[in-house]
């Protein structure tokens, strides 16, 4: 009857994109993922 | 090799050479099942390298010490009052580094909020006067680097009145 | 010269160790880098012939000897997967720093050749990878490897200046080396190998930009994958190393179906022929995709007229060569002109079952007697030819199959002829394989669901043996009684079954064969609202 796929580790109702954080086909957990901050120019 | 997959003998592209059959590859998948990759293998070290590095003399300390990527150092910070700025100079000045994610999340906590669209931090000065699903209204401290005039150049905290931060920027 | 083995190998040694040095020096050391990188270019090491591949080859060795020795340390067998043994990766990451920094620093006159050297490191990684293998075989330890392309794939991916225009090719030279590692030729990666085809630094970058150019790639991957799980995945039961790669296929499949579906929607057809039809729920997450910018009404809606939605007119974009396998086997002539001739009494259709059946010697390795591929290949391209005849005479201003034309128009063609053939030659497990080919097309709203989920219930309706209508309703249900999800055009065939009064559904014997399965199908019409 397969699996519930809801319950592995993926938030399948997710708005975003699960590639950013998806840690690798064995874990449930997602990937920490590298912080992302944009900043304007006259912070560089 | 990009086009069909061919009859279903168990693949064919592969079937050229080096073709297993089933118990050799259960055998193989068995002894890799006890050696997987570890989510370690995957981290690196985050050697930040400076985008501007300051010229020192050899005497100062070259690299960076390690203390900065222990996130009890930025609770301390986060605790002393007069900590808010180190935190922000680590958010703005070091970017993509683990210190920025740390210094952050320090900011967090004291209830600063980073507004995505004009890359701030904003926090409440008082109640917002208006409060809806969509956004929150009233007057904000947020830090800022102002020109205004040559002495004073630098970061500052100003207070914003009247302002409306919308959700969908809030990161 | 051809330099002797010991004496080459010792030169790469003094090299490599310098090379470490350099890294260690502390700060960003471009410049030294740079220097490094021009002194071997002039020693001739970079050039991309012989010597280069013994060179990387050396590197290669000098690299995961050192990281598999630092594993010899700790001791006692493992307990468990998820207990490893620390391994020292320096060496591979200084390794991996070396390619990356030629790659970098290599002069841009040499423009074309920048490139041109990655396929053939890579080459010598996988030549490598592939001989350690099969020399090791249950010794052998793929995470070295693994760290060796995690470190490439996150630093060519970093989107450093000097790829920006060339970072395609890079993606490429990975995707052909990873499909060179597939599990079917090196089973023993096969773990390493499904984490690096689906890391977020390289699955995401070929799937997304370049003009879907990366799509064809990632899709031969994925039926790599398949390939080399088919015939395990043959049996309800999966020995614990085959399930945990399987669930990670799950995972992979269920990424793409959230970030991607237009790709799985686009290749559903090559990768149906490699599932297993045991393998419902892994088939269902593929036919359940549909574009993003869908929105499918609930197939539960009192009295939903599927007629009527804009889409079921369109056709579903399929980027797999659908009459290749009728061309391979040399059906496809006869077909088209059975087709165009529709000569009453040829032979085509009385031979057409023999033409089905694999060989004996390869059935046995099939698992079945029949080629599942042809199959799928008759029905879809068959059906494909009939909706362009029916669309062909639909005048244009009422495309939407069915809401002008009567459904008699559908019973026009050799279609028909050919699907009916089939239903009645076929015996049990050839006409189960037929009905799946056919369901495998209940996807979202395009005109193929439409048209082939009329033929299913024109099937049912028209057939005079209750055997073939439960194994009609069969197909159905066991797709429909796996966990979710369930592709839209499958519920609302199922929906259509067993509510509309003129299929007598639920009078047919087989719904109350025995008290669980009465209770099943209360319990998925409920479902089913």
């Amino acid at each position: 009857l397969g699996i519930d796929l809801t319950t592995l580790g993926l938030n399948l109702n997710s708005a975003e994109n699960l590639h950013k954080t998806f840690g690798s086909p064995w874990s449930d957990e997602p990937a920490k993922g590298d912080p992302e901050f944009s900043l304007p120019q006259c912070y560089n | 090799d990009l086009g069909t997959i061919g009859d279903n003998l168990g693949g064919s592209s592969a079937n050229s050479g080096g073709m297993r059959d089933q118990s050799y590859s259960m055998q193989m998948l068995e002894a890799a099942y006890y050696k997987l990759p570890h989510p370690k293998d995957s981290e690196r070290a985050k050697s930040y390298i400076p985008r501007h590095p300051a010229v020192t003399p050899p005497s100062y300390p070259q690299g960076q010490a390690p203390i900065v990527n222990n996130p009890a150092f930025w609770e301390r910070l986060g605790a002393d009052n007069y900590g808010t700025d180190t935190l922000f100079f680590a958010f703005y000045y070091q970017q993509n580094t683990y210190q920025q994610y740390l210094a952050a999340k320090e900011l967090k906590k004291q209830s600063w909020r980073y507004h995505r669209k004009y890359s701030t931090w904003f926090q409440r000065h008082e109640e917002p006067k208006v409060t809806t699903d969509e956004y929150e209204q009233g007057s904000y401290i947020y830090f800022d680097f102002h020109t205004s005039d040559e002495m004073q150049r630098g970061w500052c905290q100003r207070i914003k009145p009247d302002f409306m931060f919308e959700y969908n920027y809030l990161e | 010269v051809e330099p002797d083995a010991a004496c080459f190998r010792d030169q790469v040694s003094m090299l490599f160790a310098e090379w470490y040095r350099i890294c260690e020096l502390p700060g960003t050391n471009d410049a030294a880098c740079a220097h490094y990188i021009l002194q071997l270019q002039q020693s001739g090491l970079l050039k991309g012939d012989d010597i280069s591949d013994r060179f990387f080859r050396c590197l290669t060795e000098l690299s995961v000897s050192h990281c598999l020795s630092s594993e010899v340390i700790s001791s006692g067998p493992l307990q468990s997967p998820q207990q490893v043994h620390p391994l020292s990766f320096l060496a591979i990451d200084i390794y991996a720093k070396l390619v990356f920094s030629i790659l970098k620093f290599y002069p841009v006159d040499q423009g074309s050749s920048k490139l041109s050297l990655l396929p053939k490191v890579l080459a010598v990684s996988v030549r490598f990878i592939q001989k350690d293998a099969e020399e090791r075989k249950v010794s052998f330890n793929a995470r070295p490897y693994f760290r060796l392309f995690i470190n490439w794939l996150l630093d060519l991916g970093s989107m450093d200046p000097v790829f920006d225009g060339a970072n395609f090719q890079v993606l490429i030279a990975f995707a052909n080396a990873f499909h060179a590692l597939q599990p079917l030729k090196v089973p023993g990666f096969s773990y390493a190998w499904l984490e690096l085809v689906s890391h977020r630094s390289f699955m995401p970058k070929l799937l997304t930009g370049n003009a879907q150019k990366g799509w064809p790639y990632m899709q031969r991957l994925l039926v790599d994958v398949f390939q080399f799980l088919e015939p395990f995945l043959r049996n309800a039961e999966l020995e614990e190393p085959v399930h945990f790669l399987y669930k990670g296929t799950l995972r992979v499949l269920l990424v793409l179906l959230h970030d991607y579906p237009e790709f799985l929607c686009d290749y559903h057809f090559s990768f149906c022929d490699v599932i297993p039809p045991s393998c419902i729920q892994m088939r269902n997450i593929i036919l359940s995709a549909f574009p993003r910018n869908m929105r499918l009404p609930d197939p539960s809606t009192p009295n939903l007229k599927i007629d009527l939605l804009a889409e079921i007119s369109q056709p579903p974009r399929i980027l797999s060569e659908v009459d290749a396998a009728l061309k391979a086997k040399l059906i496809k002539g006869d077909l088209d002109e059975y087709q165009k001739t529709r000569q009453q009494g040829s032979s085509f259709l009385t031979e057409l079952k023999q033409k089905l059946l694999l060989p004996p010697g390869d059935a046995a390795r099939a698992g079945t007697r029949y080629n599942v591929p042809l199959i799928n290949s008759l029905v879809l391209y068959v059906g494909m030819q009939a909706i362009q005849q029916l669309q062909a005479r639909t005048p244009p201003h009422a495309q939407s199959m069915a809401s002008s034309v009567p459904l008699a128009a559908f019973l026009v063609g050799t279609a028909l002829d050919i699907f009916q053939t089939l239903i009645m030659d076929l015996d049990t497990e050839g006409r189960y394989l037929f009905l799946n080919a056919v369901a495998n097309q209940l996807r979202y709203p395009n005109n193929h669901t439409h048209y082939f989920s009329f033929i299913l219930l024109y099937l049912f309706a028209e057939s005079n043996q209750e055997i073939i209508q439960e194994q009609i309703t069969r197909v159905l249900f066991e797709r429909l009684i796996v966990n979710r999800p369930h592709p839209w055009g499958l519920l609302v065939t199922f929906i259509e079954l067993i509510k509309n009064p003129s299929y007598n559904f639920w009078s047919r014997s087989f719904t109350r064969c025995a008290p669980e399965i009465e209770k099943l199908f209360e319990s998925v019409s409920r479902s089913c609202g």
